[in-house]
């Protein structure tokens, strides 16, 4: 494990930090994609499978459970809390989930390194990862008023995403056997897909602004 | 194992 790796982890762990305080703290999940959190449910689901049958450290265990318990917890306050779940803007939050789901499936099923049940389940939490953010970029696109702590938290998922990107450069040129094209150019997409959220995240915090998206 | 090699990330 190298420092970029590390970094990257930690990004991801603080964001979800933030949300789930977002949500205990003001009991409220608005501007919060159900959509975007079911979808981070599933790819934790099919990748941290290998829990079952494959250790590689405790503190990769310890971090999958972590993730699984995490988001898992993000969901049942959003759909079920009866405090929380009034706070959900339903009627924003339209994304259809098959649009996301099937051409990630077919893409893993046509697509991997080895034709078996759990390799092509990871592939498809690869793949299904890289595009589970949309859900939560469209609709901050389309809420007025995006508070700090979602802005923040779309922010520190895009640092985890660019810390992973460093960490396979670094593995790249120190493996001699790390060819990851699957994860690379997965995790190229995932990260351009928030650089025009970052453009006016970059721009608000300058000017000390609310972030506000143009329509 | 290279194929597996982004199996140890999270």
């Amino acid at each position: 494990m190298n420092l970029f790796r590390l970094c990257g982890d930690m990004f991801h762990l603080l964001s979800i930090m933030v949300l789930l305080l977002k949500i205990r703290a003001t009991r409220s999940c608005r501007g919060i994609s159900l959509k975007t959190q079911e979808l981070y449910a599933l790819v934790f689901v099919c990748r941290y499978l290998d829990l079952f049958y494959s250790f590689i450290s405790v503190y990769n265990s310890f971090m999958k459970v972590t993730f699984l318990a995490t988001a898992f917890s993000i969901v049942r306050y959003m759909r079920y809390d009866k405090v929380v779940k009034q706070t959900y803007d339903r009627e924003q939050d339209t994304f259809r989930y098959v649009f996301l789901i099937a051409p990630c499936l077919l893409l893993a099923l046509v697509l991997n390194h080895r034709f078996t049940l759990t390799e092509v389940l990871w592939t498809f939490s690869i793949y299904l990862e890289a595009v589970a953010i949309l859900p939560q970029l469209v609709l901050m696109q389309r809420t007025q008023n995006i508070d700090n702590l979602t802005a923040n938290y779309v922010a520190l998922l895009g640092a985890y995403r660019g810390f992973y990107i460093l960490n396979w450069i670094y593995r790249f040129a120190t493996e001699r056997h790390y060819r990851q094209w699957i994860v690379w150019i997965s995790g190229v997409i995932q990260t351009a897909l928030y650089a025009d959220f970052f453009f006016y995240y970059a721009l608000c915090w300058k000017a000390n602004k609310r972030l506000q998206l143009p329509a | 194992a290279s194929a597996q090699s982004a199996h140890d990330e999270l």
